[in-house]
């Protein structure tokens, strides 16, 4: 459906912007490590069905994607550009994020397996993980705007995701109740960003005219 | 509805 496809690709256009950004300012500042381990580990923990199990081609390429594209952009955070990487702002305490993903997914699971709870894990995961790079937003105060542009795109992905989510609850008589959760929690936790952003986009774009 | 996880997301 629409609006699955339509969050698919705000995904996917949100990393294309961080490698652009990357590749083109041949500096990773502004950016967090943090963050992008934790995508590193949501993806691995996610799609560790690619070895099992085959959806479509569709999926599967995305899958391989996404695990290869934060493992790419990490791979550039500490080794390529790694000189001009300054980590002492970058100090969000990621434990917490972690072990309270664990017990969420400890706690809500559909089956009581490895993979189960690793999927779980995920989506708690991913619904928290944006936080050390929102935190060191507003630590450096400033961000390039194609910073705030990648967690837009980032952003908009799961929230695409919802009407998805009860488009399947009425044309497929499914219902992923996890799923909807974890989702509702990240829209929530990036809802402070998006208004920030509409707001600037409409300052400097809409109303700012000459 | 039928509960279960939506595996064929991404």
């Amino acid at each position: 459906n629409l609006f699955r496809i339509a969050g698919d690709i705000s995904h996917l256009v949100s990393i294309l912007i961080l490698l652009q950004t990357i590749e083109k300012g041949k500096t990773t500042s502004g950016i967090s490590l943090k963050t992008q381990i934790l995508y590193v580990v949501v993806f691995v923990t996610r799609y560790l069905d690619l070895l099992t199990t085959y959806v479509s081609l569709y999926n599967s390429l995305m899958k391989i994607f996404f695990i290869a594209s934060s493992v790419y952009v990490v791979w550039l955070m500490t080794s390529k550009y790694n000189k001009k990487f300054k980590e002492d702002q970058d100090v969000f305490p990621v434990k917490y994020l972690v072990g309270g993903s664990f017990v969420m997914s400890l706690l809500f699971h559909y089956k009581f397996t490895f993979s189960e709870i690793l999927w779980s894990f995920s989506l708690w995961l991913e619904a928290v993980c944006i936080l050390p790079q929102l935190f060191l937003l507003q630590k450096t105060g400033e961000a390039k705007a194609i910073t705030t542009h990648y967690i837009f795109a980032l952003g908009l992905y799961r929230a695409l995701y919802i009407p998805n989510w009860f488009y399947r609850y009425y044309s497929e008589n499914r219902l992923d109740l996890l799923s909807v959760s974890a989702g509702l929690l990240q829209t929530t936790i990036y809802s402070d960003f998006f208004y920030v952003y509409y707001q600037k986009v409409l300052k400097n774009w809409g109303f700012n005219l000459p | 509805a039928e509960a279960s996880p939506n595996h064929d997301e991404l």
